[in-house]
């Protein structure tokens, strides 16, 4: 497995716990029942990711690899509409997620792709001074990798 | 000492990074 792709999950999901979301968010197993990554999506733009889409992402999945698909789905289609609506910004050169592999295999690369789109919605979203003030309180070794993934990002962005 | 001023090198650089991207215009243009 590639370390610097698992660094990314890693400090990612640190990332994601800044926003205390109520449902477990510490490892990838955790994360890939969408259920945390959606109440932080929630948090990031609630007039997007609104309460009525909130509650169609299933919190009960458990270990049915089918179900946290359908919910990793949901927020991808979303999210990516949100880029291309909201933010204006086409992303069609960052490779999107491998949604099977990360709710069958819990892939932490996978999952670290979907991390890192959720994190340039919330560092463009109207409210991204708050969310860019607690990254720079986060670990400096943490801080790196957010800089570097956001970079990665941008570099594949076109208005 | 070099870790000190390396340590303090990648927090300017880490600073920058934040502040300009603090400093941007956000969502859509217009």
């Amino acid at each position: 497995m590639d370390e610097d792709k698992t660094a990314l999950t890693d400090s990612l999901i640190i990332w994601l716990q800044t926003f205390n979301t109520p449902a477990p968010c510490r490892t990838v197993g955790e994360l890939t029942t969408g259920a945390a990554i959606s109440q932080a999506l929630h948090q990031i733009d609630p007039t997007w990711f609104t309460d009525g889409w909130l509650a169609r992402i299933k919190t009960d999945v458990e270990d049915n690899w089918r179900l946290k698909m359908n919910n990793l789905k949901k927020i991808l289609q979303m999210v990516v509409d949100y880029y291309n609506e909201v933010l204006a910004q086409e992303i069609s050169g960052f490779p999107l997620p491998d949604l099977a592999r990360a709710a069958e295999h819990s892939d932490p690369v996978e999952l670290g792709r979907l991390l890192q789109l959720i994190l340039g919605c919330a560092v463009k979203c109207e409210r991204k001074q708050e969310y860019i003030q607690i990254i720079m309180t986060l670990e400096e070794s943490v801080q790196h990798v957010v800089m570097t993934a956001i970079q990665e990002l941008m570099s594949k962005e076109t208005m | 000492d070099p870790n000190m001023k390396a340590g303090a090198a990648n927090e300017g650089v880490l600073a920058n990074f934040f502040n300009s991207l603090l400093s941007k215009k956000t969502g859509a243009p217009g």
